[in-house]
């Protein structure tokens, strides 16, 4: 292995990445789920953790490109290059860009995961036989709306399993119309377009109106590529068409004539003397996964290996069964080393109570035993702690507008108005004299200023100094088999929400009783959120959950707007 | 009892016309990857030899150190690739 001179590498093992674009071969939840898998391939062997951003710039930025995509390393069209990243560091620095003149698959030809249908989203199966025919890519076939489907199965007529293919005619992608499908025709310029076109771009890049005036209302996506589309040429994304007429000669299939580089092309009109019109047609396509996770390794500090098998390798080749060779593994760990936690040692049967935490890593202290479970036994201070220091805390909440971050015994301030890292350590017990050192989850009654706190399956209620409590959770009107309150969420007027396991309950505060209808499912109401969060508070109008050091911000909406760092976003570190 | 056909080469528009000749693409992708800028940067005066490239192109690929524009040499610079030099320049 090599890695880049001054053996170039992130100073933190929390490594963030962001997916700008996607290319049209591919659905998107396939690129994200390619992305996923090659990054796993180094954490699974470092103590690496790697987390997706949806906005903001990230350590390694991935994206998509054609020929000169804005570094001064351009791509060459189809095959040749298909992808480079930079080592780490500020910038272009970490960030990794793929090749979109090359058609990207799974490594063995069109992956086309279905939409609607039947299938549940399944794979289409090639070749798949209906009504007595063969077929080996989507079709029309038996569809009055001439949308392309596929079976799930190797026979339709037996198992009727199917699903629809990728199309403009289904939904678009990127672009402004929230994924809309294509109005056909559209005004675009003054002119009249039925189809996807790349006029008005220089990306080479198929889009379409979603309504019928692009014009008008400048609402519009980019194309998804059918699975018979070709790729290159000049007809990017249009589909073959068979049969084409070539230097007089009738076509039905690719052709390599005419070329001297043994290519298969095809026209997408009738006659290729006439029009012109020509592209690739799919292949087996290039792994984004193998590619990827390639790249992944530049973008980690690692050069090329002349190792024939090894995964940094410079050559592309097809691994079915792909595993990660020692070569790879000797050099990702001479810079980060090996990993580190439970998954690295085998497990023993009674564990000592000095099992390491479930996700330690090296900012967790490690001279204090730790139970395998949290429990509200109380702790004898310790001044020194230093908040950022720590990956997860017991509870997170809003009192008199400043977050509060409580961990064993001790509590954290951070204001709103200032941009200053945290205030403290304070005592628990110096403030709330009556509480145990680990507090689950608390809240305040923004009506009484009341402020609540749970720990295991009591609870504590604080007008001032004055304290009700510990009074058992079943009170509230909660059932006793909740171990702990997690979080809670003040919704409106005095209604909060409590959290604990994937349920959540809705307490009338001032009756001090469970409203009817609940628990719901955390998931259900909540989409997109971690459903084992063990923080949830509200603030500045957002709703937070917190899972280890993580969070994911959701907006009025209730839609996930941004997943960050509680260290650096909420703490101030 | 079938001849075969006499191909006809068309450049067919759009295309990025790489039919460049067997020792173009060796210096050029001997370039492009390192192996040719980094001998100059070492220092020596003596004329760039493509022999010495080649020969450290073949070691880092796994291929006979010949220094010569053999035909696994070829075909190895006509494989689909990784753009990051291998040589950092």
């Amino acid at each position: 292995y090599k890695t880049f001179d001054g053996d170039l590498k992130w100073d933190s093992h929390d490594v963030t990445y962001r997916i700008l674009n996607y290319s049209p071969d591919i659905q998107s939840s396939l690129t994200d789920d390619a992305f996923a898998r090659a990054f796993k391939v180094w954490s699974d062997v470092t103590p690496l953790t790697f987390t997706r951003l949806f906005d903001g710039t990230a350590d390694i930025m991935i994206s998509f490109g054609k020929a000169d995509h804005g570094d001064p390393y351009p791509f060459d069209g189809k095959d040749g290059l298909l992808a480079h990243a930079y080592p780490p560091g500020k910038g272009v620095q970490g960030d990794a860009h793929f090749d979109d003149d090359e058609y990207w698959t799974l490594g063995t030809g069109p992956v086309v995961k279905t939409l609607y249908g039947n299938a549940d989203g399944a794979m289409c199966h090639f070749p798949f036989t209906f009504e007595g025919k063969s077929y080996s890519t989507c079709t029309t076939d038996g569809r009055p709306d001439n949308l392309p489907w596929c079976a799930t199965t190797a026979d339709y007529s037996t198992d009727q399993k199917y699903g629809f293919c990728p199309s403009e005619l289904l939904y678009t992608f990127g672009g402004n119309a929230d994924g809309a499908k294509c109005v056909f025709p559209f005004i675009f310029l003054g002119e009249t377009y039925d189809s996807c076109t790349t006029e008005g771009r220089s990306d080479g890049y198929r889009w379409c109106a979603t309504t019928d005036n692009f014009d008008r209302d400048v609402k519009y996506g980019f194309c998804p590529s059918r699975d018979t589309a070709v790729t290159g040429g000049n007809s990017e994304g249009e589909p073959c068409h068979f049969p084409f007429e070539f230097l007089g000669k009738t076509y039905d299939s690719c052709t390599s004539e005419g070329r001297g580089d043994g290519k298969l092309w095809c026209s997408t009109t009738a006659s290729y003397d006439d029009d012109k019109k020509w592209g690739f047609c799919p292949d087996q396509g290039y792994s984004l996964f193998l590619v990827a996770a390639h790249e992944f390794g530049h973008a980690l500090g690692l050069d090329h290996s002349n190792i024939r098998d090894a995964l940094m390798y410079p050559m592309y080749s097809y691994v079915e069964d792909f595993s990660l060779h020692e070569d790879d593994i000797e050099g990702i760990q001479y810079l980060y080393g090996p990993k580190t936690g439970p998954t690295a040692f085998p497990p023993q049967p009674n564990t000592p109570t000095t099992v390491p935490y479930p996700d330690p890593d090296n900012t967790d202290p490690t001279n204090e035993p730790r139970p395998t479970e949290p429990t509200t036994t109380t702790r004898s201070v310790d001044p020194t702690k230093d908040a950022c220091k720590f990956t997860k805390f017991d509870a997170i909440t809003v009192i008199e507008g400043e977050l509060h971050f409580f961990k064993d015994g001790h509590y954290w301030k951070t204001s709103s108005s200032s941009d200053g890292g945290p205030t403290g350590p304070f005592s628990i017990s110096e403030r709330w004299p009556v509480l145990p050192a680990v507090i689950d989850s608390a809240f305040e009654d923004l009506l009484s200023r009341k402020l609540y706190f749970f720990s295991g399956t009591r609870f504590w209620v604080y007008t001032g100094q004055n304290v009700l409590g510990p009074r058992s959770i079943e009170k509230l009107g909660l059932p006793n088999s909740i171990q702990k309150v997690e979080g809670a969420l003040q919704r409106g007027r005095g209604k909060v929400l409590l959290f604990s396991g994937e349920n959540f309950w809705r307490l009338d505060v001032k009756g001090q009783n469970i409203d009817r209808g609940y628990p719901k499912y955390t998931d259900a109401v909540f989409g997109g959120i971690p459903n084992d969060a063990h923080d949830v508070f509200q603030y500045k109008g957002h709703v937070y959950f917190c899972r280890d050091r993580f969070y994911w911000r959701m907006n009025s909406r209730r839609q996930v707007d941004r997943v960050g760092y509680v260290k650096y976003d909420l703490l101030k570190c | 009892w079938s001849l075969p056909l006499k191909s006809v080469f068309v450049t067919f528009p759009g295309d990025i016309i790489k039919n460049m000749t067997d020792s173009e693409l060796a210096e050029s992708y001997l370039k492009k990857f390192g192996y040719m800028d980094t001998l100059q940067r070492s220092g020596f005066q003596s004329m760039v030899s493509t022999s010495k490239a080649l020969k450290r192109m073949q070691r880092q690929m796994g291929l006979e150190e010949t220094g010569e524009l053999d035909k696994s040499t070829l075909e190895a610079m006509k494989h689909p690739r990784c753009g990051v030099p291998d040589v950092a320049n």
